[in-house]
C-alpha cells in the first residue's frame, strides 16, 4: 500500500491511497496477476453510513469486510491504514484473544470505531495512537487544518512515532508504504523512493487530487497488487475510489 | 515509459486523471448503511449485490487453504472454531458478521475469517 496526505499552498488537505493486497496468495501465470487481488477487486464498494439519514462518515471497502481501511469523516478528518510487519505480530494478538486477553482493538474495528466516533483530528489521533492492537499497523491520518497530517507508526502495544507535516520544514506531505519512514525499506520493495521523486516533481504548488492521482499511477507505486485508489479531499468531504489495473510489465508488489 | 527491467519505475505520470486507459479497470459503486438499522440488517443490500463476487473470493482463500491442506481441515478449523470468535467481538461488529454470512450463504466462521484477514496475515 501506498498513503500519502499532503498540504496545498492554500493549506487544503488532499489524501490518497493505493490499496495493495494479495502477496503470495496464489499467481495466475496466464494472466500474470494475483489470484486474491483480482478476486478483491469487483468486491471494492464506496459506503455512506448514515445515522439520523445524515452522513456520518464515508468509506472504501471490500463488501464483507465491516472493518474500515479508507474513510473520511467529511470536513473533519481523512484516515487509511497501511500494513506493517513485525514479529511481533497479529498471530500474537490472536493467541491471547483465544486465551481470553482481550483488552486489545481489532486494527479495521479500531479504524471504524474512530471514524464513527472521533469529532476532531486531535480526538482521532489520540485514539489512533494510544489504543492497545492486536497487530501493528500504520495509521495515515489527514485533518481540516494547516499542518494537520501525520503517520502513526504502531506496534501493538505502543505507539513508537507521528511524523507530521511541518511546511515549515518543508514537509508539505507525509507518504507512508508499508516501512518505518526511519529506516530503508526492503530494497526489492522500494515504493517509497518513487512516490516521493513525483511528489517533489508535482510540488506543493501543483498538488491536487488530479496530481495525487498521476503520483498513484506511476510504477511501481501502482503495481500488481494494487486493487484500488482513493482520494479524498475533507475541506470538500469528498472520497472518490478507482478500481486499478497494471498494464505488463510490472512490478508484482 | 517504463523501464523494463525490475522494478520497472516509470518516469512519473501526467495527465492520468480523469481515470481512463489500460491502468483503470472500473469506477465503484455508492452504498449507503443505515447505522440505523440492526446490525445485521445494514449490509443487506450491498451483500445481495456482490454475493457471487464474494463466494468466488471465499472459494479463492478456500482453494488456497487447501492448497496448504489438502485434507480439507484446516478449512473444517474456520468453520468449527472462528464462528465462536464472531460472539467474542465488541459490538456491532459480530452480528453484522452474522448478517452478512446469512444473506451471502457463506460460512459464518469464512465470513470471521475475512473479517480478521489482517491481524492473521501477519502470520
Amino acid at each position: 500500500c501506498t498513503s500519502v496526505v499532503a498540504e496545498d499552498k492554500n493549506g487544503n488537505l488532499i489524501h490518497g491511497r493505493n490499496l495493495d493486497f494479495g502477496l503470495f496468495m496464489g499467481w495466475d501465470m496466464k494472466n500474470k496477476s494475483w489470484i486474491i487481488s483480482e478476486k478483491l477487486k469487483p468486491l471494492v464498494v464506496n459506503l455512506d453510513f448514515k445515522r439520523n439519514n445524515q452522513t456520518v462518515f464515508k468509506s472504501t471497502n471490500f463488501a464483507g469486510y465491516v472493518g474500515m481501511l479508507t474513510g473520511i469523516k467529511p470536513h473533519l478528518f481523512t484516515l487509511t491504514m497501511n500494513e506493517r510487519f513485525s514479529l511481533d505480530g497479529g498471530y500474537i494478538g490472536i493467541l491471547e484473544w483465544i486465551l481470553g486477553k482481550r483488552d486489545g482493538m481489532w486494527m479495521s474495528f479500531l479504524t471504524r470505531s474512530v471514524l464513527e466516533k472521533a469529532n476532531s483530528y486531535e480526538e482521532a489521533k489520540t485514539l489512533l495512537a494510544q489504543t492497545k492492537l492486536l497487530a501493528p499497523a500504520y495509521f495515515i491520518l489527514g485533518g481540516n487544518q494547516t499542518g494537520q497530517g501525520c503517520i502513526i507508526t504502531r506496534s501493538r502495544l505502543l505507539s513508537i512515532d507521528i511524523l507530521e507535516i511541518d511546511v515549515k520544514l518543508g514537509r508539505w506531505y507525509v507518504l507512508e508504504t508499508n516501512y518505518d519512514h526511519w529506516k530503508e525499506p526492503l530494497f526489492l520493495d522500494d515504493r517509497r523512493t518513487p512516490a516521493m521523486k513525483c511528489m517533489n516533481q508535482t510540488t506543493q504548488t501543483n498538488i491536487t487530487l488530479k496530481t495525487m492521482y498521476d503520483v498513484l499511477s506511476t510504477k511501481p507505486v501502482l503495481n500488481k497488487l494494487t486493487t484500488y485508489t482513493t482520494l479524498m479531499q475533507v475541506s470538500e468531504g469528498s472520497l472518490e475510489s478507482y478500481i486499478r489495473n497494471c498494464p505488463n510489465p510490472c512490478m508484482p508488489w | 515509459s517504463a523501464q523494463f527491467i525490475p522494478p520497472y519505475t516509470e518516469d512519473c505520470r501526467a495527465d492520468m486523471y480523469p481515470p481512463k486507459g489500460p491502468t483503470f479497470k472500473g469506477a465503484v459503486s455508492w452504498y449507503t448503511v443505515d447505522l440505523d438499522s440492526p446490525p445485521s440488517k445494514r449490509w443487506t443490500a450491498i451483500i445481495t449485490d456482490k454475493k457471487t463476487d464474494l463466494v468466488n473470493m471465499i472459494q479463492a482463500i478456500r482453494d488456497l487453504a487447501n492448497a496448504f491442506v489438502p485434507s480439507g481441515r484446516l478449512v473444517e478449523l474456520v468453520d468449527i472454531t472462528l464462528p465462536i470468535m464472531a460472539d467474542t467481538f465488541p459490538k456491532p461488529f459480530g452480528e453484522e458478521m452474522k448478517g452478512i454470512a446469512e444473506v451471502s450463504g457463506v460460512p459464518l466462521g469464512e465470513v470471521v475469517l475475512f473479517n480478521i484477514f489482517y491481524e492473521v496475515f501477519t502470520v
